[in-house]
């Protein structure tokens, strides 16, 4: 038997609205420990990888290990039928587990509402991740981040980042013309949710589409800073950490010959 | 731009 019930119903619309531009059919894998799911995009430049502790939901009962082969699409679609402000709680048969079973409640638990989305098999590769010392950590506003993607869509379809001590500079080109942002390190003490702040090992420099980063600004709900990992030759991390889990994304760089 | 890599080409399968 699995249960999983999540008071804050929201946190689960915001995180499929953060998964379902970039991917359409998805495992989620259920353990004692939580729930994870990755996948990568049709044309695997970009990954994703989320993880739900078993203590942010109460209660969570997984009894052994399984897969939710999921539609995203149909899980969204169902998903729009549960408030904002609704309780959510997931069950499903994990011997036969062939549809999962979504109930919403509401706050004075007066209206209940229960779906069954059908289940798929997904057969998915799934890929190791190597711990990565990375040459450059930055943690930043996520609504900066999200507005320099879309500031610089204006200008090219790439962008290349380039991180020192003092700085990280965004830069565009493209044939209307260049464009660049820098930002330098601050820390706002009394509103940590604005501070950057640069960890670097050694400068770094690399090139990645936009149209993927803007993808993953989707995140930007769910946290208020976002943090960018970078190593020259390894595909960049960008991460949005929640109370109750992560989600990260990896994008490939575009790399010269 | 620069030709652009794939996850696989970093990541291996499991």
């Amino acid at each position: 038997m699995f249960e999983a019930r999540l008071t804050q119903g929201a946190l689960l619309k915001r995180l499929l609205d953060s998964v379902k531009e970039l991917v359409t059919d998805a495992n989620f894998d259920c353990s004692e420990t939580g729930i994870s799911l990755q996948a990568m995009d049709n044309s695997h430049v970009a990954l994703v990888s989320l993880s739900l502790r078993a203590e942010g939901f109460n209660p969570y009962r997984c009894d052994r290990g399984f897969s939710l082969g999921v539609n995203l699409n149909s899980l969204n679609k169902i998903m729009k039928c549960a408030g904002n402000e609704d309780v959510i709680t997931l069950k499903a048969d994990d011997s036969s587990a062939d549809s999962l079973c979504l109930l919403f409640e509401n706050s004075s638990n007066e209206r209940v509402s229960e779906y069954e989305l059908k289940l798929m098999d997904i057969d998915q590769e799934h890929l190791s991740i190597p711990e990565t010392d990375y040459d450059a950590t930055v943690m930043m506003p996520s609504a900066e981040f999200q507005r320099i993607c879309r500031d610089l869509m204006v200008v090219s379809e790439s962008v290349t980042i380039d991180v020192s001590k003092d700085e990280i500079k965004f830069t565009a080109e493209g044939e209307l013309g260049t464009g660049n942002v820098k930002l330098k390190p601050t820390s706002t003490i009394d509103k940590p949710e604005e501070s950057i702040t640069i960890e670097l090992g050694q400068t770094v420099s690399l090139q990645f589409s936009l149209k993927y980063l803007s993808n993953f600004t989707r995140g930007t709900p769910l946290s208020d800073q976002v943090m960018l990992c970078l190593s020259d030759n390894m595909p960049l991390l960008v991460e949005y950490k929640m109370d109750i889990g992560y989600i990260r994304y990896y994008l490939a760089p575009k790399v010269g010959d | 731009s620069l030709p652009q890599s794939t996850i696989d080409e970093f990541f291996s399968t499991n």
